[in-house]
C-alpha cells in the first residue's frame, strides 16, 4: 500500500492511497497476476454510511468486509490504514483473543469506530494511537486545518511514532508504504523513494487530487497488487475511487 | 531484462487524470449503508449485488487453503470453529458479519476469516 497526506500552498489538505493486497496468495502464471488481487477488485465498493438520512462517513471498501481501510468523515478528517508486518503480528493477538484476553481491538473495527464516532482530528489521533490492537499497523490521518496530517506507527500495544506535517521543516506531505519511515525499505520493495521523488517533482504549489493520482499511477507505486486508488479532499468531502490494473512491464509488488 | 526486475521503476507520470487507459480498470459503484437499520440488515443491498463476486473470492481462498492442506482439514476448522469466534466479536460487527453470511450463503466461518484477514496476514 501507499498512502499520502499532503497540504497545498493554500492550506488545503488532500489524502490519497493505493490499496495493494494479495502478495504470495497464488500467482496466475498465464496472466502474470496475483489470484486473490484479481478476485478482490470486483468486490471494491464505495459506501456512504448514513444515519438519520445524513452522511456520517464515506469509505472505499470490499463487499463483505465490515471494517474500514479507507475513509473520510467529510469536513473533519480522512483516514487510511497500511499493513505493518511484524513477528509480533496479528496471529499472536488472535491467539490471545481465543484464550480469553480480549482487551485489544481488531484493527479494521477500530478504524470503522473512529470514522463513525470521532468528531475531530485530535480525537481520531488519540484513539488510533492509544487503543490497544491485535495487530501492528500504520494509520495515516489527515485533518481539516493546516498542519493536520500524520502517520501513526503502531505496535500491538504501543504508539511507536507519530510523524506529522511540519511547515518549519518544509514537510508539506507525509507518505507511508509498508515500512517504518525512519528505516530503509526493503531494497526490492522500495515504493517510497519513487513516490517521494514524484511528490517532490509535483511541488506543493501543484499538489491536488489530480496530481496525487499521477503519483499513485507511477510504477512501482502502482504495481500488480494494486486493487484501487482512492482520492479524498476533506474540505469538500470528496471521495473518489478507481479500480486499477498494471500491465507489463510492472513490478509484482 | 534486468531493468524489469522488481521494483520496476518508471519516470513520474503526468496527465493521468481523469483516469483512462490501460492502468484504469473501471469506476467504483456507490452504495448506501443505513446505520439506523439493525446491523444484520445493513449490508443486504451490497451483498445481494456482489454475491457472485464474494463467492468467487471465497472459493479462491478455499482453493489456496486446500493447496496448503490437501486433506481439507484447514477449511473444516474454518467452517466448524471460526463461527464460534463471531460470538466474541464486538457489536455491531458480529451481527453485520452474520447478516452478510445469511444473505450471501457463504459459510459463516469463511466470512469471519475474510474479516480477520488483516490480523492473520501481518506476519
Amino acid at each position: 500500500c501507499t498512502s499520502v497526506v499532503a497540504e497545498d500552498s493554500k492550506g488545503s489538505l488532500f489524502h490519497a492511497r493505493n490499496l495493494d493486497f494479495g502478495l504470495f496468495m497464488g500467482w496466475d502464471v498465464k496472466n502474470k497476476t496475483w489470484i486473490v488481487t484479481e478476485k478482490l477488485r470486483p468486490l471494491v465498493v464505495n459506501v456512504d454510511f448514513r444515519r438519520n438520512n445524513q452522511t456520517v462517513f464515506k469509505s472505499t471498501n470490499f463487499a463483505g468486509y465490515v471494517g474500514m481501510l479507507t475513509g473520510i468523515r467529510p469536513h473533519v478528517f480522512t483516514l487510511t490504514m497500511n499493513e505493518r508486518f511484524s513477528l509480533d503480528g496479528g496471529y499472536i493477538g488472535i491467539l490471545e483473543w481465543i484464550l480469553g484476553q480480549r482487551d485489544g481491538m481488531w484493527m479494521s473495527f477500530l478504524t470503522r469506530s473512529v470514522l463513525e464516532n470521532a468528531t475531530s482530528y485530535e480525537e481520531a489521533k488519540k484513539l488510533l494511537s492509544q487503543t490497544k490492537l491485535l495487530a501492528p499497523a500504520y494509520f495515516i490521518l489527515g485533518g481539516n486545518q493546516t498542519g493536520q496530517g500524520c502517520v501513526i506507527t503502531r505496535s500491538r500495544t504501543l504508539s511507536l511514532d507519530i510523524w506529522e506535517l511540519d511547515h518549519s521543516l518544509g514537510r508539506w506531505y507525509v507518505l507511508e508504504t509498508n515500512y517504518d519511515h525512519w528505516k530503509e525499505p526493503l531494497f526490492v520493495d522500495d515504493r517510497r523513494t519513487p513516490a517521494m521523488k514524484c511528490m517532490n517533482q509535483t511541488t506543493q504549489a501543484n499538489i491536488s487530487p489530480k496530481t496525487l493520482y499521477d503519483v499513485l499511477s507511477t510504477k512501482p507505486v502502482l504495481n500488480k497488487l494494486t486493487t484501487y486508488t482512492t482520492l479524498m479532499d476533506v474540505s469538500t468531502g470528496l471521495l473518489e475511487a478507481y479500480l486499477r490494473d498494471c500491465p507489463d512491464p510492472c513490478s509484482p509488488w | 531484462s534486468a531493468h524489469l526486475a522488481p521494483p520496476f521503476t518508471e519516470e513520474c507520470r503526468t496527465g493521468m487524470y481523469p483516469p483512462k487507459g490501460p492502468t484504469f480498470k473501471g469506476a467504483v459503484t456507490w452504495y448506501t449503508v443505513d446505520l439506523n437499520l439493525p446491523p444484520s440488515k445493513r449490508w443486504a443491498a451490497v451483498i445481494s449485488d456482489k454475491k457472485a463476486e464474494l463467492v468467487a473470492m471465497i472459493q479462491v481462498i478455499r482453493d489456496l487453503a486446500n493447496a496448503f492442506v490437501p486433506s481439507g482439514k484447514l477449511i473444516d476448522i474454518v467452517d466448524k470453529d471460526l463461527p464460534l469466534l463471531v460470538d466474541t466479536l464486538p457489536y455491531p460487527f458480529n451481527e453485520e458479519i452474520r447478516g452478510i453470511a445469511a444473505v450471501s450463503g457463504v459459510p459463516l466461518g469463511e466470512v469471519v476469516l475474510f474479516n480477520i484477514f488483516y490480523e492473520v496476514f501481518t506476519v
